[in-house]
Order: structure tokens, then C-alpha cells, then sequence
């Protein structure tokens, strides 16, 4: 279901996106 | 980049999930009121009480009392960026709070949110923060990530 790979794909980059920023350190230049 | 206008909807999803007083409108925002609150439950010792008490109510529609309310907001949070954050903030994304205390001018204020926003997630609670964003609706989510994206590879030096 092409739909229904969107949203995992979709899903993922958020997940991916906010760990990221969540494992940066702070008050550190990005 | 990001339509600051759609970006101020999205953002004002964000900012509810702090349940501070009078936050239910873009219109509500553009005192500086409500954003001064969000701010200071962000990092309570750097927008601190006595900051918060040079952020006054405004009754009505006095725009001198809400421009002189968000640059004081807007000082605190380039401080902010630039002393606790690290992080310098480009000229393209600095709100022109004349705009948005004269006019509630909504792409200014999208502007001013994206900042807050900022510093939300790289202060020292921001796991707390970002944790809350990842539970808002994901068209939010998604408004949100180009939003931080935008923000942080424009301002590194």
C-alpha cells in the first residue's frame, strides 16, 4: 500500500529528525 | 523556507501545550503576553520572574504598550541565543515587532514563534520540549522540523 509507506517513510524522517536533535549536544553550535 | 504564516497556525498548536493564560489566538500572541510565559517556563532562570513583571498586560488595543512588550522579548531571546544558546541569529529571521504590534501581522509574528521555538529545543530541558512536540498532530510535526532546519543551518557562524 503506496499510502501507507508514505507515512512510515514519513514518520521515520520525523523520528530521525527530532533524536537527532535530541541526542545534540546543548548549547553547541549546531 | 517556511510559510511563516502557516508556520504561525502551527506553532500556536505548540505554544497551547504550555497551558499559559491567554494563548488561544494568533491575535492573543501579538501582546507578547502569552509568548513572555512560554518563555519563561522554557528556561525560568534566564527569562525570569523579574523579566516576566516587565511584561505588562494590555487592555484594548494600545500597540505602544504591546511593540514595547516584544522588544523586550525579542532582546532577552537574541541574549538568550547568543550567551546560553551559542548560536547567532541571521538578519533574515529577526520579526519586525512594529509590524506585529501595529498590525498583528501574522508573518512577523510566525517570525518572533520560529525564535521561541528555537530555544525550546536546544535549552537544557529541551528533551522535555521536543518530547511534547513529537505528541502534536504530524502535520504540526512536520511544520515544525522545516522550522528548526530553517533556523538552525542559517544562524551557525
Amino acid at each position: 500500500d503506496p499510502n501507507m509507506k508514505a507515512g512510515t517513510t514519513s514518520e521515520g524522517v520525523l523520528a530521525n529528525f527530532f533524536n537527532s536533535l535530541l541526542s545534540k549536544k546543548t548549547g553547541t553550535p549546531a | 523556507s517556511v510559510n511563516k504564516a502557516e508556520l504561525c497556525d502551527s506553532l500556536l498548536s505548540w505554544l497551547k501545550t504550555f497551558q499559559v493564560p491567554s494563548c488561544t489566538s494568533k491575535e492573543d500572541l501579538t501582546n507578547g503576553v502569552a509568548i513572555a510565559h512560554v518563555l519563561h517556563r522554557i528556561d525560568p532562570s534566564w527569562f525570569n520572574e523579574a523579566w516576566l513583571g516587565r511584561i505588562k498586560e494590555e487592555r484594548g488595543q494600545n500597540w505602544r504598550l504591546k511593540v514595547s512588550n516584544l522588544k523586550k522579548i525579542l532582546q532577552s531571546m537574541l541574549e538568550y541565543y547568543h550567551e546560553v544558546l551559542l548560536q547567532q541569529i541571521s538578519d533574515d529571521h529577526l520579526p519586525d515587532v512594529n509590524r506585529i504590534g501595529e498590525l498583528n501581522d501574522v508573518t512577523e509574528l510566525g517570525k518572533l514563534v520560529q525564535l521561541v521555538l528555537g530555544c525550546a529545543v536546544s535549552c537544557e530541558k529541551k528533551h522535555e520540549h521536543i518530547e511534547q512536540i513529537m505528541t502534536l498532530e504530524e502535520s504540526v510535526q512536520h511544520v515544525v522540523m522545516t522550522a528548526i532546519q530553517e533556523l538552525l543551518t542559517k544562524d551557525t557562524v
